[in-house]
């Protein structure tokens, strides 16, 4: 038996909106400590892994392992037909075929509930090491959205060059050119708009435009992203929830 | 122009 309940809707709302538009069929594994999801865009390039322990919930029950297989276009559905502040209760029993959503207002005492027809998803597990990254930015997320939105619209491509003191965005296409350098500082009255870096060695990478606009729609869940870049790795980025996790990994581009 | 990777030349299917 599973029964999560979030506070707010919202939350797992803002987890669902976060990749529900670079994968369609995910199976969520629930476990007695949280629920945790991996899945692979179509291209095979973007990689994405969350994790929702159970302190994010108001309260978590799971007596034994559950694997729910999800349309997130389905569930994106029947999630918005609850408001931002109800409360959300995830319910499924011990082998489902379904999972009932439950919204609960409690002002009103209006309770909706829906149920979602659960699938068998047949999809690989990928294997991710442990890994030393040559880099680690921590950065607010809306700056590096604004930032990755601004570039990808004069190129398919985002080089991501990073040295002692720098980090650099710059891309190059057919109507032009652009960069944006931003140097890392430290926000005493907003710690959330510092920009950290921990540079071992520089790094020069290029990454598909496309797949980091996917990404930082995940900035709704965390005021701030951590960026861990590896030349010889996909890069890991990363938005926190009070516990838990949603990351990307997305393999780089090489020149040829 | 440079050429994309996919994840399955980092990761391995378990």
């Amino acid at each position: 038996m599973l029964e999560a309940k979030f506070e707010q809707a919202s939350l797992f709302k803002r987890i669902i909106d976060g990749f529900k538009d670079c994968v369609q069929l995910v199976n969520f594994q629930c476990k007695e400590d949280g629920i945790i999801a991996q899945a692979v865009d179509d291209s095979r390039v973007l990689l994405v892994s969350l994790e929702i322990g159970k302190d994010a919930f108001q309260e978590f029950r799971c007596d034994h392992p559950i694997t729910l297989g999800m349309d997130l276009n389905s569930l994106s559905k029947i999630l918005r037909c609850g408001n931002n502040t109800d409360s959300l209760t995830l319910i499924a029993d011990d082998t489902p075929d379904s999972l009932l959503l439950l919204f609960e207002d409690t002002k009103r005492e209006r309770i909706s509930e829906y149920s979602l027809k659960l699938m068998d998803i047949d999809a690989d597990f990928l294997k991710i090491e442990e890994l030393q990254y040559d880099t680690t930015i921590m950065m607010p997320s809306a700056d590096f959205s604004k930032t990755v939105r601004d570039l990808s619209q004069l190129s398919d491509s985002l080089n991501i060059l990073v040295t002692k003191e720098t980090i650099k965005f710059v891309t190059d296409g057919d109507i032009g050119s652009g960069s944006v350098i931003m140097k890392p500082f430290i926000d005493m009255e907003n710690p959330d708009e510092s920009i950290k870096l921990e540079m071992e060695q520089p790094v020069d990478l290029t990454f598909g435009s496309k797949y980091l606009l996917d990404i930082v729609k995940g900035s709704a869940l965390s005021n701030k992203i951590g960026i861990r870049l590896s030349s010889e790795a996909p890069a890991l980025f990363q938005f926190d929830l009070t516990s838990g996790f949603l990351q990307f990994f997305l393999a780089p581009k090489f020149s040829d | 122009t440079p050429i994309q990777n996919d994840l399955n030349e980092f990761y391995t299917i378990i």
